[in-house]
């Protein structure tokens, strides 16, 4: 199947990578 | 032995490998080399690194464009896989520029890397959008504007994904006809 990402998944990631 | 959670360490892969394209518009340059290459993601990760890098829409100056491409597909009508093809196109009104622009980008990029267009999501060759003074535009290509199924999912979930009220109608228009048209106005091929 595909790969899909809803919004807010994907949203609750864009502060994230800043963190690690 | 500690067992390791892979969801701990591993980035979210994305369907496909995504390539950032900037154009400024330098009228003593060709328009092909005004157009660069920023960057190439595949992760849900590198894609926020990416985006929270770089200037918000509002913030270009006028006769600059995003665009969004599947890797392997080059932001111009030229290229094999949209040639054939055509774009969901929305024209902003001068106000929506500070109320809607920024919001109506980053949902687009969402329903591109998260594929929210299901198994039409295929069809989708990538996104635009374009900086002007008379109204700025956003628009989603995709491959073959005779596949009126998936072009009419694309524009209906897109349209659904923006907010766009159900009076407004947006129109998809072939590159064919954008390259051709003599007036300011290219027909419909399809509107939702």
């Amino acid at each position: 199947g595909k790969r899909q990402y809803k919004r807010d998944f994907l949203l609750g990631f864009q502060f994230m990578a800043a963190c690690t | 032995q500690e067992v390791v959670n892979p969801e701990d360490y591993i980035k979210h892969p994305l369907q496909n490998r995504w390539a950032l394209w900037f154009f400024k518009n330098d009228k003593t340059k060709t328009w092909q080399a005004n157009l660069r290459l920023i960057s190439k993601f595949d992760t849900v990760e590198d894609f926020w690194a990416l985006y929270n890098h770089i200037q918000l829409s509002s913030n270009l100056i006028s006769g600059c464009d995003y665009s969004l491409f599947k890797d392997g597909i080059e932001p111009m009508w030229e290229d094999e896989r949209n040639k054939r093809g055509g774009r969901w196109l929305i024209t902003l009104s001068k106000q929506q520029r500070r109320a809607d622009l920024d919001r109506f980008w980053l949902e687009t990029l969402l329903c591109l890397v998260g594929e929210a267009f299901d198994d039409h999501s295929d069809d989708v060759c990538g996104a635009v959008v374009n900086i002007r003074t008379k109204g700025d535009k956003l628009a989603i290509w995709t491959t073959d504007y005779e596949n009126k199924d998936a072009i009419t999912h694309i524009g209906q979930v897109w349209k659904e994904r923006l907010g766009v009220p159900h009076k407004v109608i947006i129109g998809y228009q072939s590159h064919a006809d954008t390259a051709t048209k003599s007036g300011s106005t290219t027909k419909n091929k399809f509107v939702v």
